[in-house]
Formats: structure tokens, sequence, C-alpha cells
């Protein structure tokens, strides 16, 4: 799901 | 980190440094819009809370903390050292109608309801709009300084190459966050008439003058 994801963006 | 994302990333950089040099060499924020300056900082700050308590990588933290820097520093520059310049009869859009309705739906709107989540949803959803009292300060002026296009193109152009990031992303990964894939084009199709005055015009060498 999204919330797992690293916000590894900018 | 894919190419998109990473031109991406330095047109964002471009775009403000331009900004920077443009208010410190010329010691003027004429047609600048100190509004969307501070937009761009809150955006910063609501975005980059994890700065210390999440490392990602080295690029990703020295990003953000240089972001964080010249923004803070470009509303420093207008607001303090170089106010008398700073053109507030035509700085005039009222940012709590956008700050307001973000907050909101950051609130209802997200991918978990956490402090953080919330803050970076924020972040997102407020950075769609930052630019629109500085497009709305142009629209006022009728004109702006062809420096100011450019910063406008680059900052412009960032947007829209993490558009076509996440479209890389989602067909390389799988991956893709459906928040900031509509904030992002949201943001992006704000710029459409600049994007579409600046290749008819500037690029031409005209000023950039908008129909009266």
């Amino acid at each position: 799901a999204a919330t797992e994801e690293v916000k590894d963006e900018l | 980190m894919n190419v998109f994302r990473l031109v991406g990333d330095l047109s964002h950089l471009l775009a403000i440094i331009i900004l920077l040099l443009k208010i410190w060499k010329t010691r003027s924020c004429a047609g600048v819009s100190g509004k969307s300056q501070i937009l761009f900082s809150l955006v910063f700050i609501t975005r980059y809370l994890d700065l210390f308590t999440n490392f990602i990588s080295v690029y990703n933290s020295v990003m953000k903390i240089i972001y964080l820097v010249t923004s803070l520093g470009t509303v420093y520059l207008m607001y303090f050292k170089f106010k008398a310049t700073y053109d507030s009869n035509h700085d005039t859009f009222r940012i709590e109608f956008l700050v307001v309705p973000v907050g909101g739906l950051s609130f209802l709107v997200n991918h978990d309801f956490t402090p953080l989540e919330i803050l970076w949803t924020f972040s997102i959803y407020l950075e769609s709009v930052a630019i629109l009292p500085q497009l709305f300060m142009i629209s006022k002026t009728g004109e702006a300084e062809t420096i100011t296009s450019h910063y406008l193109f680059a900052l412009g152009s960032y947007r829209a190459l993490y558009i076509v990031n996440w479209v890389y992303r989602y067909y390389t990964e799988g991956f893709f966050d459906l928040i900031a894939i509509v904030a992002g084009c949201v943001q992006t199709i704000l710029y459409c008439d600049f994007f579409y005055l600046y290749i008819t015009k500037v690029l031409k060498g005209k000023q950039l003058k908008l129909p009266a």
C-alpha cells in the first residue's frame, strides 16, 4: 500500500 | 532514481537559483510574488519534517536542505533586505483562500491519518496551487521580466518531468502515488497558458506580455 513505501521523492 | 526525476529536480533547483540570483544581483524583487515564495517555503517545511529522522540518501538530504535554505533565503530577501522593492500593490492574492481549503482537504483525503502523513499531503496539495499568487500578479501587471519567465518555465517543467517520472515508475516498478500524481497534474496544468506564452514569445526574444 502507498503508506508503507518510503517517500524517496523530493 | 530515474533520469526524468533527476532532470526534474535539477530544473527545480535551477528555478530557485535563477530567482535568488535575480533578486540578489538586481537587488530588486519587482514582479516577484512574495506570497508564492512564502507558500513554497511552507511546502518545503511541511514536506521535509522527516529530514533528520528518515535518511534516504545523501542526494535526498542535501537537496532538501538546499530547498529549505534557498526558499527561506528568498523570503528573507523579499520581506526584509529588499523590502522597499517588493511590489505589494500587485501581490494581492488572498493566500488564506489556498491554505485553508488545502488544509481541510489534506485531512479528508490522505494515505494515512498520522501527523507526518497529513503534513506531507498538505504540502503536496499546497505546492500544486502555490504558484497562483505569482501568475495572478503577472496577470495584474500584464507582463513579466524575461528572467522571471525563465524562472517560471524551469519551475513548471520540474513537475511536468515528475509526471513523466511517475509514468516511468508505474511501468518499471508498479509504483504510483495517486495524491502526488493528481496534485502534480493540477500543478502542471496551471502553467499551460504560461508555457504557451513562453514558447511563442519569450523564446522568440519578445517580452512576456499577457494579452490585456
